[in-house]
């Protein structure tokens, strides 16, 4: 078997904090 | 009407493909409603690790970064949701930092970065991510980690704290010590065994209980160790808190009930394995003070001998232990002032804290060691009973 070359495009992640942040803000708007 | 076709193992890819709409229902049916009990029981130990796993890997194949940007933050998102619900409950807590580590380990192992491929199959190295890069993302999971372990560490914390000082200290066990009390101390309780009494037994039994649920969540055994050392370092450090607050316990017969105690837990540990948890060793400040309390304290060779064996307490602790000490019968003696100041004289050039109680709430810094799995993704199947029949297999 042919080993893949590694994965080029990088998924830029949010912090843990940052996640904590934006799921609050998505609760208080939701109703 | 799809005609349902039997499809032979070797013919699925190990992916999961799910419509985006149902993103919401799987996070629902396989984080925030899932019982632990019984998928630990009847199922692959990491099973929805796996199950996301595959979800993302699909995400990866479509190269649909949407969508694997919004499962992953699902995915933690959910997690956090029920270790907040449920956040007092071992056994949620433990499930979760299982999956996810088993999670993290799926996305180490199948990033397609050569350090965590060693170990693959040629098999395995096929179902490697094709389109992203995912390493920002393990960091978060790994933080998410690093949380779940510090509230596992709570949660042990408070099982055990009712157990400790009962079990550790109380409760009499050795035959032929429990009759002696030190003079001029009433024992604190009934002669009659108390019921509802928690004894080492009781603390035996509860470590029995946390190391078989990690054991069937399919915890990482190096995480294992490290649970076990943190539980210790309670145990431990709650126990000699509590000596150094109480003169009754501060007595020769308590010396041996509490080196006694500790062996059992030695053979615990023994039992299960674990002797390089490095478990033992955060007990060591208690071993010494029970040996302190059993040693002969009179002349400078008694001084000297004391100095160089109590390396793991601090001088403010070996000073306390003394003045607290209580003989238990006529052929002991109360510890003199002079033989405590020459104890602190031969100390007084060590560095040590001044600080006389240990940090109960102290936690070790944890790792999460590379675990590469040799379940091969293709053979995982789904039980109906997960509710998640909207996956297909692909």
């Amino acid at each position: 078997s042919t080993q893949r070359p590694r994965p080029r495009v990088l998924l830029k992640a949010p912090t843990l904090a940052e996640m904590d942040e934006m799921n609050i803000s998505e609760e208080e708007e939701s109703p | 009407r799809p005609v349902n076709i039997p499809r032979k193992e070797k013919d699925f890819q190990g992916m999961l493909e799910y419509k985006k709409d149902d993103e919401l229902k799987l996070i629902k049916n396989l984080i925030l409603e899932l019982k632990p009990r019984g998928v630990a029981v009847n199922l692959i130990p990491g099973l929805p690790a796996y199950i996301l796993f595959m979800c993302v890997r699909h995400a990866d194949y479509i190269n649909d970064d949407q969508r694997v940007r919004s499962l992953l933050t699902s995915t933690i998102n959910g997690i956090k949701k029920i270790l907040k619900k449920r956040s007092d409950d071992f056994e949620t807590v433990s499930f979760w930092l299982s999956n996810t580590c088993r999670f993290l380990h799926c996305l180490k192992q199948y990033s397609g970065e050569e350090a965590f491929m060693k170990h693959n199959t040629p098999r395995q190295n096929d179902h490697c991510l094709r389109n992203f890069d995912l390493a920002e993302y393990r960091q978060v999971i790994s933080d998410l980690a690093i949380q779940i372990y510090q509230q596992l560490t709570k949660v042990m914390e408070s099982v055990l704290q009712p157990m400790i000082v009962s079990g550790m200290l109380e409760h009499e066990t050795i035959q032929g010590v429990s009759g002696l009390k030190p003079t001029g101390l009433r024992k604190r309780t009934s002669s009659i065994a108390d019921e509802g009494t928690y004894t080492l037994d009781s603390i035996v039994r509860q470590l029995n209980n946390f190391h078989s649920i990690m054991c069937q969540h399919g915890m990482d055994p190096e995480l294992i160790k490290q649970i076990v050392k943190q539980m210790f370092y309670i145990i431990g450090s709650v126990t000699l808190n509590n000596l150094l607050l109480r003169k009754d316990m501060c007595s020769w017969s308590k010396g041996m009930q509490i080196r006694y105690n500790v062996s059992q837990l030695e053979e615990w540990l023994r039992d299960k394995n674990l002797q390089t948890s490095g478990a033992k060793e955060t007990l060591e400040p208690l071993i010494q003070a029970a040996q302190l309390l059993q040693v002969k304290k009179k002349t400078d060779e008694d001084a000297e001998a004391i100095c160089s064996m109590c390396n793991a307490l601090t001088t403010a602790q070996i000073v306390k232990v003394l003045n607290l000490y209580t003989p238990v019968n006529e052929f002991e003696e109360r510890v003199t002032a002079s033989f405590i100041r020459t104890i602190q004289v031969r100390l007084q050039n060590r560095k040590d804290s001044p600080q006389l109680l240990m940090d109960a709430k102290h936690i070790f810094p944890v790792t999460f060691p590379f675990n590469p799995s040799s379940l091969a993704l293709e053979s995982i199947q789904i039980p109906g009973s997960m509710n998640l029949g909207f996956l297909l297999r692909v």
